[in-house]
């Protein structure tokens, strides 16, 4: 599904260059179900925008579905994020004057789904994360956990053919997160592909396989 | 150092009711090590903020330091808030303007240090979370762990006499979420509070209480 090859990331802080990544290259295909670990700065976050488009490398390439994706125009990239990938950040990134139900329902209206199509969808993305009875209220009347729910519902609704979560769990008790983990499995047994940044080894060991990052360089990749 | 009796939190939302705290009562002891776990809902939050004066209960009484916080004005808040207590909030709330070393300055500046005195001390906290290389950079130049290490040094760098972390792992891999701990654990010697909100069982163990919330009642409330 994806291949990333000698792929940097270079930050550029006043006169400093900070390598988020270095020199990074791995595969990971269709249907795989990934777990990325390493300590905080590691470069895991920067990996996860890369794969979803969100960034460009500084230097490297990036072969999303067979193609380079240095060559896809900005409406083409547009339209791999909102159609195959469903996003969980790690800052969540929801919208602030938006309830949780208009949050979920976001993707869809840029996806340009009818409107009863998209209801029927969020209130299944927002039941599957157990939000039904504060569907209505807004990022600031909820509390942390229930808002990384909210985006990994966003995360679903779209049905996407990959997953890209990071600590998609972090803010979540142990029975919440063993949920969402089932929802994740759920996922990947239909034939998609799940990549999530876990510093939790209970958590990475749901994934088939996993990536250790150190310093901006993958130390480790194996299977689980 | 702080007794809450049948403390009540409710949110009005539209029409209803969230019950965030229900007739919650409970006293911990200065140089006591507590952790309050409990399910993604349950009224963390919301105890940490009463009880770090951050925002008022509903119903009940709750005294700090013998005094009850009813009777305070907002000056002796602010003072008490200030000069006792160091937060390390869920949602981290640095100021996205300031470097790494402002925003763990801010609250000696409240406090009318001198220049010189402030310098030595922001340089101290920001050593002890390992981020010396990252003081001048600002907080959209760091990954989630590097600026919950930052919200971390902020509220050692008062030497409080309380501190309420909220979640203070939560985007920590585990050496240097252990790292964290034992700062926690050398002020605890030290003679001081500590009060941590945590999902993991694996943290909760560094404390030598826990208070288990479910649904905003006490669950139970034992030593480790
Ligand atoms: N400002 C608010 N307005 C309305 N409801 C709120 C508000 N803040 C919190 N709540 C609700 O009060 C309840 C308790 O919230 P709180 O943030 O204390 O939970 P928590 O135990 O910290 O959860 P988490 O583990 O998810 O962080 C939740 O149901 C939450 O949605
Ligand atoms: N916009 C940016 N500008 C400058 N440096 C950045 C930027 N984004 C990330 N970095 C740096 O790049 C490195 C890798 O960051 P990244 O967010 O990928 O780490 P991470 O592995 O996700 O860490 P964490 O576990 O703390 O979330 C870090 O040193 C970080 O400070
Ligand atoms: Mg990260
Ligand atoms: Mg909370």
């Amino acid at each position: 599904l994806l291949l990333m090859e000698e792929i940097s990331k270079v930050y550029r802080v006043g006169q400093e260059e900070v390598y988020a990544l270095r020199s990074v290259s791995l595969a990971i295909g269709r249907n795989e179900y990934v777990a990325i670990m390493g300590p905080s700065g590691s470069g895991k976050s920067t990996m996860m925008n890369l794969i979803g488009c969100l960034d460009t490398p500084s230097s490297g390439r990036y072969l999303l579905a067979g193609r380079a994706v240095q060559e896809l125009d900005e409406d083409e990239l547009a339209a791999i994020r909102n159609r195959e990938i469903g996003f969980v950040f790690q800052t969540f990134n929801l919208l602030p004057r938006s309830t949780a139900a208009g949050n979920v329902e976001l993707p869809l209206i840029y996806r340009g789904l009818p409107a009863a199509e998209r209801k029927r969808r969020v209130a299944g993305a927002i039941a599957r994360v157990g939000l039904s009875d504060r569907a209505t209220h807004r990022p600031n009347q909820l509390s942390g956990g229930q808002r990384q729910r909210v985006a990994i519902a966003r995360a679903l609704v779209t049905e996407p053919s990959l997953i890209l979560a990071d600590e998609p769990t972090g803010n979540l008790d142990t029975a919440t997160g063993e949920e969402i983990l089932r929802a994740f499995a759920e996922i990947h047994r239909g034939g998609n592909t799940v990549v999530l940044v876990t510093h939790e080894e209970d958590v990475a060991r749901h994934a088939q396989r996993i990536i250790r990052l150190r310093d901006g360089r993958v130390e480790s990749d194996s299977a689980v």
